[in-house]
């Protein structure tokens, strides 16, 4: 473990709290992606199910039950508590072309041709494409709550975290996972935008609204 | 350099 793992952990972590937060506090799960929750949930349950198996350690444990547990908590929420605050109307994003697309890829990359590997694999690709829903969203209505920001940007931090730790673990431990480092990569390069808006909006203590 | 899947990694 080093510090830009757990701090991009931590991140994460805070990520999920800001948006139970924000659930909470307004009452509502306006301006949150249903189906970039709903992917969540699939990248959790099918990259965490090795807990039943696998035993790495006590922190490992606890994130990963964490993780899969909040994720489903929150698409309770949206479903069923707060139902009537969500509008599918403009959360258009057409998953189908993420998931087979991440399928194929998850087939051809993987470290092993079995089905737990493939299906690691699969959360892997899934993780890097999931918050599109989100995004897409955000293009749409061009203008999102400063929390729902707060969220988004504590949930690239996470990712973009990830990158030090790999260039670390690269040189202190001779290790690399090029699956987990492409996708991150992809992944934080998609936040590129967003996080343009963000320092030069929010953080300035503006709305944030993308210009038109 | 080994080419290998982090499985302490979240």
């Amino acid at each position: 473990m080093n510090l830009f793992r757990l701090f991009g952990d931590l991140s994460h972590l805070a990520s999920i709290f800001i948006l139970l937060h924000k659930i909470r506090t307004t009452r509502s799960c306006r301006g949150i992606s249903f189906k970039t929750q709903a992917l969540y949930v699939a990248v959790f349950v099918s990259r965490y199910l090795d807990i039943l198996w696998e035993w790495v350690s006590l922190y490992n444990f606890v994130m990963k039950v964490f993780f899969i547990a909040s994720s489903c908590f929150i698409l309770y929420l949206m479903k069923m508590k707060y139902r009537p605050t969500h509008d599918p109307s403009i959360d258009t994003f057409r998953v189908e072309f993420l998931v087979g697309p991440c399928a194929l890829l998850a087939l051809i990359f993987n470290y092993k041709f079995t089905f737990t590997e493939v299906l690691w694999s699969l959360s892997i690709f899934l993780e890097s494409l999931a918050i599109l829903p989100q995004l897409f969203m955000l293009q749409r209505t061009g203008e999102a709550e400063t929390i729902t920001t707060h969220y988004l940007a504590a949930l690239g931090a996470y990712r973009a975290l990830y990158i030090p730790n790999w260039i670390y673990r690269y040189f202190s431990e001779g290790v690399v996972d090029p699956i987990a480092v492409t996708a991150g990569l992809v992944q934080t390069a998609l936040y590129a935008d967003f996080f343009y808006v963000y320092f030069t909006t929010v953080i300035q203590g503006q709305k944030f609204e993308l210009p038109a | 350099m080994d080419q290998q899947r982090a499985k302490d990694e979240l």
